[in-house]
């Protein structure tokens, strides 16, 4: 554990907190895309794979089971409790594709070729682009309520801070996970637009809005 | 899987 992994993880539960704060206090999810909280459900439930084996630490376990109870319980309140608000003709990114690339990327690169490794590898890929519908939505509607915005980037700071880890792990223990790293470098540059305009606006005060 | 590496990152 190093201080940006540590920073990375905060911020990947703050950026839950921010989400389920929005969804109770406007009592809506506009803005908020279903499909890529369903990614994420995939994306924890095939990466946490080894909670049924373990070896189970105290604070990963934790943290799995988290990432795991709160994505399911966000698709929950996003399907029953607050169906209304939710922006279903505008959300409507083909998430088949990002799935069946991710497969294959899995397929092609995989520490070992048996169902966790794959598994694992596929939701590290699929990791870097579940944010895809959600930006499109953004792109769709032009604009984001400001607690929105700081969701997103919270969950995309996550995966940025991880970056600095990895490195901090390859110079101090020797070891990289290249796979990670990649799928990591990719969900980053991913996100590189909507920190631009998080920085140069959102920071500064003023609304997230795209130009038209 | 734990063979090769073990993931210990979230």
């Amino acid at each position: 554990m190093n201080i940006f992994r540590l920073l990375g993880d905060l911020s990947h539960l703050a950026s839950i907190f921010i989400l389920l704060h929005k969804i109770r206090t406007t009592k809506s999810c506009a803005g908020i895309s279903f499909r890529s909280q369903a990614l994420y459900v995939l994306v924890y439930l095939t990466r946490y794979l080894d909670l049924l084996w373990g070896p189970w630490l105290l604070y990963n376990t934790v943290m799995k089971l988290f990432f795991i109870g709160s994505s399911v319980y966000v698709l929950y309140l996003m399907k029953f409790d607050y169906k209304p608000s939710h922006d279903m003709g505008l959300d409507n990114f083909k998430v088949e594709y990002l799935i069946g690339g991710s497969f294959v990327m899995a397929l092609l690169f995989n520490l070992a070729f048996t169902f966790d490794e794959v598994m694992w590898s596929f939701s590290l890929w699929l990791e870097s682009v579940a944010i895809l519908p959600q930006l499109f939505l953004l792109q769709r509607t032009g604009e984001a309520e400001t607690i929105t915005t700081h969701y997103i980037f919270a969950l995309g700071a996550y995966r940025a801070l991880y970056i600095p880890n990895w490195l901090y792990r390859w110079v101090m223990e020797g070891r990289v996970e290249f796979i990670a790293v990649f799928a990591g470098i990719i969900q980053t540059i991913v996100y590189a637009d909507f920190f631009y305009v998080y920085f140069t606006k959102v920071i500064q005060g003023q609304k997230f809005e795209l130009p038209a | 899987s734990a063979a090769l590496e073990t993931h210990d990152e979230l």
